[in-house]
């Protein structure tokens, strides 16, 4: 009887050997039927992306150019039918995304140029592709990780949105604080947040939903920081742009609320160790416009001290919110037109744009910063649960 | 690393645009 013994890592060389003709059933299985909810749950992240790598490599260990040409353009058109098919499914392109950018990265760190070698171990050198330079590919894959992450923020921002003014503006966080109603003005809401509005705490655990997502997914650190800061920039720019057209958000109270929310998504930043992501920036133009709901708006010296602080906000949006302001109650006078002038006096040098609204559909550039792994090709096994038994380790 | 035999050949690939060509193409041709 033939005896089955089981080979020891130390005997494969982390490469996984294919007939052309399955090919079509690897990228079903491994891409298209694939669920991140389903089996990909218990994968090790960025799995997918491995086990392609290591069907490359055996390709151009055979030096079969055609083999490998197909198998990346049908990978690369996998990623895009299953992101057309399920493309506004947060996990799904969160998953691609990860997977995408791990693929990316095993082709430059094997792939045999020094500067992606740095941090390899010797039989990881060992795994380099020795017959194919991809570098083309590579282009081409990190112009589709870019597809990826813009449809990722596209996604997130359609989650979002329905959130922000309700969560931010006008649900009393700090409840009663606004107790005395702005004079000549309903009250909006009640302190407590009526059934099916949002609160801030319906926003955080949103963000709290998206983080462990892509760190399940094993997205890139470096990644998720760019994910983080653009989710602060939507939630600043909707937040502003809201408080830039209502008067019922320009009040002393409002200013207090909106303080203390920013302050909740600072210490959500603080606990995920996101302070270095750019995200709290984001949020300048927004904290100084509630500063200047709260700060003295009569004298000179008030003004000068205004002009100090927002520079942040533009003159149109400076103004606006004075002409908006509305006091708290009928002992507060409001903001005099003499004031107003002395403000566009003291910033008509400023010369910045006109624009009273931000950009809130503004994306920021992405970057993939080159993040090689030190799992060894070798070691990695393929569960039964992926349907690839086709696949043989070599 | 071990010093090599031959350079690496460089595959020239095709853009993204031409992949999604492809697989319009591709689907096109299917049932």
């Amino acid at each position: 009887h033939p005896v089955n013994i089981p080979r020891k890592e130390k005997d494969f060389q982390g490469m996984l050997e294919y007939k052309k003709e399955d090919e079509p059933k690897l990228i079903k299985n491994l891409i298209l039927d694939l669920k991140p909810r389903g089996v990909a749950v218990n994968l090790i992240p960025g799995l997918p992306a491995y086990i392609l790598f290591m069907c490359v490599r055996h390709a151009d260990y055979l030096n079969d150019d055609q083999k490998v040409r197909s198998l990346l353009t049908s990978t690369i058109n996998g990623i895009k039918k299953i992101l057309k098919k399920r493309g506004d499914d947060f996990e799904t392109v969160s998953f691609w995304l990860s997977n995408t950018c791990r693929f990316l990265h095993c082709l430059k760190q094997y792939s045999g140029e020094e500067g992606f070698m740095k941090h390899n171990t010797s039989r990881q050198n060992e795994h380099c592709l020795t017959n194919f330079d991809l570098a083309e590919y590579r282009q081409v894959l990190s112009d589709l990780a870019i597809q990826i992450y813009q449809q990722l923020v596209r996604v997130l921002e359609n989650i979002l949105q329905p959130m922000i003014v309700s969560g931010m503006l006008e649900h009393e966080t700090i409840q009663g604080v606004s107790g005395v109603k702005p004079t000549g003005l309903r009250k909006r809401t009640s302190s407590i947040a009526d059934e099916g509005t949002y609160t801030l705490d319906s926003i955080i655990r949103q963000l709290n939903t998206f983080h462990s997502i892509m760190c399940q997914h094993g997205m890139d650190p470096e990644l998720i920081k760019q994910v983080v800061k653009q989710m602060f920039y939507i939630i600043g720019a909707v937040t502003l742009n809201n408080l830039l057209l209502r008067k019922d958000m320009c009040s002393w109270s409002k200013g207090m609320q909106i303080r203390y929310n920013v302050s909740q998504l600072e210490e959500w930043l603080r606990d995920k160790n996101l302070m270095t992501s750019g995200a709290k920036e984001t949020l300048e133009p927004l904290i100084q416009a509630a500063q200047l709901l709260q700060v003295k708006k009569k004298t000179d010296e008030d003004a000068e001290a205004i002009c100090c602080m927002c520079n942040a906000l533009t003159t149109a949006q400076i103004v606006k919110v004075l002409n908006l302001y509305t006091p708290v109650n009928e002992f507060e006078e409001r903001v005099s037109v003499s004031f107003i002038r002395t403000i566009q006096m003291r910033m008509r040098d400023r010369k910045d744009s006109p624009q009273l609204l931000m950009d809130a559909k503004h994306i920021f550039p992405v970057t993939f910063p080159f993040n090689p792994s030190s799992l060894a090709l070798e070691t990695i096994q393929i569960p039964a649960s992926l349907g690839l038994g086709f696949i043989t380790r070599v | 690393p071990t010093q090599r035999q031959r350079p690496r050949v460089l595959l020239k690939a095709p853009t993204l645009a031409e992949m999604e060509e492809m697989l319009t193409s591709e689907e096109e041709d299917s049932p």
